[in-house]
């Protein structure tokens, strides 16, 4: 599933 | 970008600091045990995603990092440098922190699912784990130097991220509410810090709390 927001950061 | 660059650095630096302080004083004294409880916690339910989630080699490797030496710190105040007088010190209900944060990641997520719900736990858990540690300032009155230094580092990762999602906001668009605002509530959590580490710390002056 993708998520809304891409959560790349840390 | 040079700002989400230079947030990490200084993550990073902020852990080595910590564990160089540790294993050259072979002492814990004046590190708030809760608070680094509270940044596993924060760790493992935002990093996880690693293990279904790939973003880059950078982006695995920190999250590694993150991880594992956030639980060794606790294994070495716990078992290797156990300090009772800073314990009896260490007094911050933590279950309010973890028990608020579970209730406003249930409220504010990007959808109602389990992955998404950790996520944003830990984005409210992490914008308060430091309070443990600066109320145990607050109670001893100083710190040592190096302690400080590792608080700020800590401080100034946040704080570098927000003019990093300023950044990301104008030249890709892309908005996470969520870590804006908690990041925000982190870097107001640590402005009083920034204020005393800017006029001691860094004049020459022990850290002390007027």
């Amino acid at each position: 599933t993708e998520s809304i927001i891409n959560h790349d950061e840390l | 970008n040079i700002f989400r660059a230079a947030g990490d650095l200084s993550h990073l630096i902020s852990i080595l600091i910590l564990l160089n302080t540790i294993q050259k004083s072979r002492s814990i004294a004046g590190i708030s045990l809760k608070t680094q409880i509270l940044y596993v916690l924060v760790f493992l339910t935002r990093y996880l995603d690693l293990t279904y989630r790939y973003v880059s080699i950078y982006n695995t490797l920190m999250k590694l990092f993150f991880i594992s030496s956030s639980i060794y710190i606790v294994y070495l105040m716990i078992y290797k440098f156990k300090n009772t007088e800073t314990e009896q010190i260490d007094t911050f209900p933590i279950e309010y922190l973890i028990g608020g944060s579970f209730i406003l990641s249930l409220i504010f997520n990007y959808k109602f699912q389990f992955g998404e719900i950790l996520w944003s736990f830990s984005l409210w858990l992490e914008s308060v784990a430091i309070l443990p540690q600066l109320f145990m300032l607050q109670r001893t009155g100083e710190a040592r130097t190096l302690t400080t230094h590792y608080i700020f580092a800590l401080g100034a990762y946040r704080t570098l991220y927000i003019p990093n999602w300023i950044f990301r906001w104008i030249s890709e668009g892309r908005v996470d509410y969520l870590a804006i605002f908690t990041g925000i509530v982190q870097t107001i959590i640590y402005s009083d810090f920034f204020y005393i580490y800017y006029h001691r710390v860094l004049k020459g002056f022990k850290f002390e709390l007027p």
